[in-house]
């Protein structure tokens, strides 16, 4: 593992010295593999081990850490910088209900995420409605609608002409309002950040309901792509806020850096399991030591 | 890379950047350069085209070493197992999947043996009326190996030519549940002596280097026998199947690009590497 191939880098260095750029070339290296076999994309690698360079130059090595762990101890460092230490919470709408957006790629668990969350915030004090505005994948709001069940949860199901994502989300509103729910959480189609069509959908769905978060959706195990998907969707729409899934996998999670390196946006949730409890807050340091493996 | 003419450090790094991005890996991704390297060191290559045109061929090397065809299968059902990661796109290429069997004029049987998952059932009965072709079902929590034996004793007994099995979506870190797949595997091999005759993992294109893990632990458990790549319809060029086929020297069958019926194709080798660099 990294801090073992860096404890071998540095063997020759102990207790003398500085962190050289000699020797500290040959670490960044190390860290640079790692960092892309974790599936960090290449550019914020790049930026990540400029960062990491800068800081450890002339660092007296310290006798209380070995070098090797000074250098992972600035590398954590450098991850939490980009990561952040965002609290996991929604933010609500000045008026109820609050509408949230839950989107992303396709198959990467925005419907069993919308379950989850709606049991979250049953369990901090908020009545959810869910909504699937999913009119394209067979059996996806009957999906929806069984999870609803399973979670003791209401769903609204949609009147017979409410056939449009925007019909149904509207309808979803009133429903919410008419019932005292306070947070309608509305569950998209998959899609592609290169479908137009598609994107508009969203486009149009955001102007229709005006929700204060817009969850994107992405899945641990994504590689180098998690940048582009994630920059288009937050271009296109303006995304609030990130839910990480199966990380209950062995995937390190390194789209993960990515995608909050090029969208700023703060990851709100991991995904632990299919089961709609398996949702944890995010937790920098967890997420950062996988990464690192 | 269209412009560069000398080969320099500037056109390895692009190269590099190229392969990398593309999901190839790291490792692979620098065996591959320094290999390009010694070559150009020893003046063996003259251009910046030869350059690209021998990571080309490297590559179409690795990819078709690994092609095959299928087994042949003696007598029907051909069963078909599909396996691999939640969400990957299983059911959908099944279904797409059916209707290319159909096309060629051949019966063919569903079997809906992801009892786990909300809505998984009527999911894939939706794509078995949209192509025209039965599902064995049984209640949503059943044993899947029960419903694999049902639809198996249904396709002898009616002599369909093939059997196409969903199963629910799985990470292949969950023992309990490779070990359920080894169980369909073994139930299948005793209904129909040699069966499955294929397994095929559905592996995202978008997957990261997780992917030959996840192909490493599914062939293990099931004996993957072909990969399917799906949703290569989107920027995600798919990179990781070179480190699988290097590794485990499974074919690629089939790419997945888009959500409809028709949008399968038999993978073509020279197609992807071509837009591995696009
Ligand atoms: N192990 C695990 N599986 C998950 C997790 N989140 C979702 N899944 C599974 O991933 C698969 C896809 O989940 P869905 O919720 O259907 O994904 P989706 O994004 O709604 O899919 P589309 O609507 O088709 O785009 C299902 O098998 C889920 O059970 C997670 O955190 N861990
Ligand atoms: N764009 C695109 N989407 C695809 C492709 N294949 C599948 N999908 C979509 O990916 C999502 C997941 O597909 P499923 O077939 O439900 O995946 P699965 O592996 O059966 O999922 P689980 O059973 O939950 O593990 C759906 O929204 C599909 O429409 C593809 O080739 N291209
Ligand atoms: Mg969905
Ligand atoms: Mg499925």
């Amino acid at each position: 593992n990294l801090s073992e191939k860096l404890q071998r880098v540095f063997k020759n260095l102990r207790g003398e010295g500085k962190l050289t750029a000699e020797n500290m070339e040959v670490a960044l290296r190390e860290i640079r593999v790692a960092l892309l076999e974790a599936d960090v994309h290449f550019r914020v690698v790049k930026q990540l081990i400029e960062s990491v360079k800068q800081k450890a130059m002339g660092v007296e090595v310290l006798t209380a850490l070995s070098p090797s762990q000074q250098v992972i101890k600035i590398v954590r460092e450098e991850m939490v910088k980009i990561l952040g230490t965002h609290q996991s919470k929604l933010r609500m709408a000045n008026e109820p209900p609050t509408i949230v957006l839950v989107v992303g790629l396709q198959g990467s668990g925005k419907t069993t995420s919308t379950g989850k969350l709606a049991r979250w915030l049953s369990k901090n004090d908020h009545s959810p409605l869910m909504v699937s505005v999913d009119i394209y994948r067979p059996a996806a709001r009957q999906q929806l609608s069984v999870i609803g069940r399973d979670i003791r949860l209401p769903v609204y199901e949609g009147a017979a002409e409410e056939t449009t994502p925007v019909e149904l989300a509207r309808a979803a509103r009133r429903e919410a309002m008419q019932t005292g729910r306070d947070v309608v959480l509305v569950d998209t189609a998959g899609r592609l950040h290169i479908d137009d069509q598609l994107m508009e959908e969203l486009r149009l769905l955001k102007e229709a309901l005006g929700p204060t978060e817009i969850l994107f959706v992405a899945d641990a195990m994504t590689g180098q792509d998690a940048v582009k998907s994630a920059d288009e969707f937050h271009k296109q729409l303006g995304i609030t806020g990130v839910i990480l899934t199966k990380m209950d996998g062995d995937a390190r999670g390194g789209g993960a850096l990515s995608i909050r390196f090029v969208t700023g946006q703060p990851l709100k949730f991991v995904g632990i399991g299919e089961k709609f409890d398996a949702l944890e807050p995010f937790h920098p340091d967890r997420v950062v030591s996988r990464i690192l493996g | 890379l269209q412009g560069r003419k000398e080969i320099d450090a500037d056109l390895l790094d692009e190269l590099e950047y190229a392969l990398i991005t593309a999901d190839v890996g790291v490792r692979t991704a620098t065996e591959i350069l320094e290999t390009i390297r010694q070559r150009v060191d020893r003046k063996l290559v003259a251009d910046a085209a030869e350059v690209k045109s021998l990571i080309r061929q490297h590559l179409l090397e690795v990819l078709q070493a690994t092609e095959r065809p299928p087994a042949e299968v003696g007598e029907p059902p051909e069963v078909v197992l599909v396996v691999g990661v939640n969400g990957s796109g299983k059911t959908t290429t099944i279904g797409k999947l059916a209707s290319r069997y159909r096309a060629g004029n051949r019966s063919v049987l569903l079997c809906a043996a992801d009892t786990f998952r909300a809505a998984a059932i009527e999911q894939l009965e939706i794509w078995g009326q949209r192509t025209g072709v039965e599902v064995i079902r049984q209640q949503p929590g059943s044993d899947p190996s029960a419903v694999l034996f049902d639809a198996l004793q249904a396709a002898k007994a009616r002599r369909i030519d093939y059997v196409i099995v969903d199963t629910a979506g799985r990470l292949h870190t969950k023992s309990n549940l490779m070990a359920e797949l080894e169980k369909m595997r073994r139930t299948a091999g005793r209904v129909i002596p040699g069966s499955p005759h294929e397994v095929l993992l559905v592996l995202d294109a978008t997957t990261g280097q997780n992917g030959l893990e996840q192909a490493r632990k599914f062939t293990e458990s099931s004996g993957v026998t072909g990969i399917v790549l799906a949703k290569l319809d989107g920027t995600a060029k798919g990179g990781i199947v070179v480190a699988i086929a290097r590794e485990l020297n499974l074919p690629i069958r089939y790419i997945g690009v888009g959500e409809k019926v028709d949008d399968l194709l038999p993978f073509d080798a020279e197609k992807f590497i071509e837009s591995l660099f696009a």
